[in-house]
């Protein structure tokens, strides 16, 4: 699933 | 999401709130640096502009590509955020005659210099956004540096000091754990750039960890270094 974030951590 | 993906948020959460509290029961800053609070606020700030995209699309009523991840990543930013933004502003006003900035002598270029320079080099996309993601995460692996240089030139920290550093630095080591699952777990998960920064990030935290359950075993409430 493409991620609404560039990057799925914080 | 696994268990130690969370664990090292609520950590990294928890230690805003140990430092939060701290500074607000003894209405004092003293022994936190503040050039590492404010590197903090700069790390996340470059690294949450994606905020931005997230607010875009719940404007635009368009909640295809937002998941539960999202909305806890979005949850989590901004109470990060807010908390390092807060505990700037602490120190810059009601706790700024406490803050212990003749001893807070860490030059911030000699980390902000390199930070951005590799990550100019070393990014996984030459985009602005992925540049200022990547510069955030170099900078939070040695963001740090200040607060240790203040502890070492203090020699020793407080009860709630010490365990608000060993919430910052125990995050990230759980982090390392998490990428490990991560990499068994998921097909083509990896991420170099974010593994190596959190190793030094973690590597930074290694006397202090050593020290701090020292602390902890003999029941001391003040960490002491050795001098």
């Amino acid at each position: 699933a493409k991620l609404a974030e560039g990057h799925d951590e914080l | 999401m696994n268990i130690f993906r969370i664990s090292a948020d609520l950590l990294h959460l928890a230690s805003f709130f140990i430092l939060i509290f701290k500074m607000k029961a003894t209405k004092s800053c003293k022994g936190i640096s503040f050039k590492t609070q404010l590197m903090y606020t700069l790390v996340f700030t470059c690294r949450y502009l994606d905020l931005f995209h997230v607010l875009g699309m719940m404007i635009t009523f368009n909640f295809a590509h937002i998941t539960g991840l999202t909305l806890y990543n979005t949850f989590m930013k901004i109470l990060f955020l807010a908390a390092s933004y807060y505990i700037v502003y602490l120190m810059r006003t009601e706790l700024k005659s406490t803050s212990d900035d003749a001893r807070d002598t860490f030059v911030l270029w000699h980390i902000l210099a390199p930070c951005a320079v590799l990550a100019l080099i070393f990014n996984a996309q030459f985009t602005i956004l992925e540049i200022l993601w990547t510069f955030s995460i170099y900078l939070e692996a040695v963001a740090v540096m200040p607060q240790l240089m203040l502890l070492i030139e203090t020699g020793e920290a407080d009860s709630l000091s010490s365990h608000y550093m060993f919430a910052v630095g125990g995050y990230r080591a759980l982090y390392l754990v998490n990428w490990v699952y991560r990499y068994a777990t998921e097909p083509y998960y990896s991420n170099w750039i974010a593994w190596i920064a959190g190793f030094v990030q973690t590597a930074l935290f290694g006397d202090f960890f050593y020290y701090y359950f020292v602390k902890i075993m003999s029941g001391d409430a003040a960490l002491k270094l050795p001098t």
